[in-house]
């Protein structure tokens, strides 16, 4: 053995990044399993004690596609998302912090002309250069007013018409709007029912409040006949449906049943069937390299944010094919509101590259972090005891941010937030 | 990272139900402005109502 040590050449080479990943995958599948298998055991011998139960977790979608996937799935994305995170907020030795960027910049066809600080040296790291701003005036605004504009740099995935309330990946593979965007819940319900109270007991502080109470109802699929309020005062119908829901507290309550299922059994963010409506969507992917911030594409009121807390899988085009319904396992924030033409949902989906979403509006939002996953397991924990099924999100409702608009307002081409690294 | 955007606007033209391509103004209703695969920057229109 002394001697076979002594001569032995031994040569390192390194494992390739794939076989890497793979094997990561695998130990983490071992672990998983055996750490079940040992709790199963001790349950079955009366010997958990409380302490030892698990905390209740969500349930883990498993998703389904080729072997690729199967391996990526069984990763700790979001922690291996944070550990990129944190290694990428680390400062860069000041003479690498150029060479470091212009690398970065020539592999992902980073445009250095259009960076607002020109002295790369003042990024301290690759996250502050990952979110860096654009110079003013580089991104002119389309004039057409009527135009929505796009909201970030990227590449258009996929975009058209909404039919049966469903979305079209790529591919021909689709996914339901409900399980992108959340479906009605009882908050929902709840605003509406605060909505009736201020109508039981009229004061003049609720009299002022009642626009905004009012139009968020609609937007919630009540009357979706919007006022066209960006576009400047309130329509005869606007007026006529607040005068006739003060006159009855009946009729009050029947709306608030209509929030949550529309009589006809629509869903509640499709458009009225009588109107002249459809809905639309568009996809779009920012790469590495692209500006990542995201601005408004037009003048809307977002009234409230729903936050999912998922997973991290990779959004490339390649996983987009390969991964069905990939929109709808990754964490997300979908913005709710309304534009001039009615309903208006804004969904930036995180990326384990990427890691987490900032709202510039909202600094409550923690998106990709353990306190978010923690609240998320135990909101689905409490509602499991309740026997109640959980709807897989967090809710906010920014009713008042402003009394008159129910919401908070943004322009169009207003920053709106952007996508960090970590 | 990506962005998904599903909004509600008025109908807009039969080829633009089928292909999101309008081809044409209809007025009054949604023409897309953009094609699949298309590069595009913050501020540039996506379509019009």
């Amino acid at each position: 053995l002394r001697y076979a040590l002594r001569n032995t050449k031994v040569e390192w080479y390194p494992i390739p990044v794939g076989v890497g990943i793979g094997l990561l995958g695998l130990l983490h599948f071992y672990r998983t399993r055996r750490n079940e298998k040992r709790l199963q055991e001790k349950e079955a011998l009366g010997e958990v004690w409380e302490n030892e139960q698990p905390l209740p977790r969500r349930r883990r979608i498993r998703p389904s596609g080729p072997w690729q996937v199967q391996i990526m799935s069984t990763l700790p994305l979001k922690a291996m998302s944070r550990l990129w995170g944190r290694f990428n907020e680390l400062p860069l030795p000041y003479y690498l912090r150029v060479p470091g960027f212009k690398l970065y910049s020539w592999f992902f066809g980073v445009n250095l002309n259009e960076v607002a600080e020109p002295d790369l040296h003042t990024y301290p790291n690759l996250a502050s250069f990952f979110y860096r701003k654009l110079k003013p005036g580089v991104r002119p605004l389309d004039p057409d007013t009527r135009a929505v504009l796009s909201p970030a740099d990227g590449r258009i995935l996929q975009f058209g018409l909404i039919e049966r309330g469903e979305v079209e990946q790529v591919k021909g593979v689709t996914y339901s709007l409900d399980a992108l965007l959340g479906a009605a819940t009882p908050s929902h319900a709840d605003h509406s029912k605060k909505f009736m109270d201020h109508m039981r007991e009229p004061t003049q502080k609720d009299t002022e409040n009642m626009i905004a109470d009012e139009e968020f109802a609609r937007m919630n699929g009540i009357s979706y006949t919007l006022p066209k309020l960006l576009a400047g005062g309130s329509s005869p119908q606007h007026e006529t449906s607040l005068d006739a829901s003060t006159s009855s507290e009946k009729a009050s309550e029947a709306l608030v049943k209509a929030d949550l299922a529309r009589g006809d059994g629509t869903p509640w963010y499709a458009p009225k069937p009588t109107s002249n409506n459809a809905l639309y969507y568009v996809v779009i992917y920012l790469a590495p390299g692209d500006y990542h911030r995201f601005h408004s594409p037009v003048p809307w009121v977002v009234e409230s944010r729903r936050h999912f807390a998922g997973e991290l899988y990779s959004v490339s085009p390649y996983l987009q094919r390969h991964l069905p319904g990939l929109f709808t396992l990754n964490e997300r924030v979908v913005l709710l509101g309304r534009w001039r033409w009615g309903f208006f949902s804004y969904t930036p989906v995180g990326a384990t590259n990427v890691g987490s979403i900032k709202v510039n509006f909202d600094s409550e939002l923690r998106t990709n972090s353990l306190t978010t996953d923690t609240a998320a397991d135990m909101a689905a924990a409490e509602a499991a005891k309740r026997g109640e099924e959980y709807h897989g999100f967090v809710e906010a409702t920014y009713r008042h941010a402003s009394r008159t608009l129910g919401g908070h307002p943004l322009q169009r081409g207003e920053e709106m937030g952007g996508f960090q690294l970590g | 990272s990506s962005i998904v955007l599903v909004f509600e606007a008025p109908v807009g033209s039969r080829k633009s139900f089928d292909t999101g391509w309008s081809g044409g103004a209809r007025e009054g209703g949604w023409n897309w402005s953009i094609e699949k695969g298309q590069r595009i920057k913050v501020g540039e229109k996506i379509g019009y109502v």
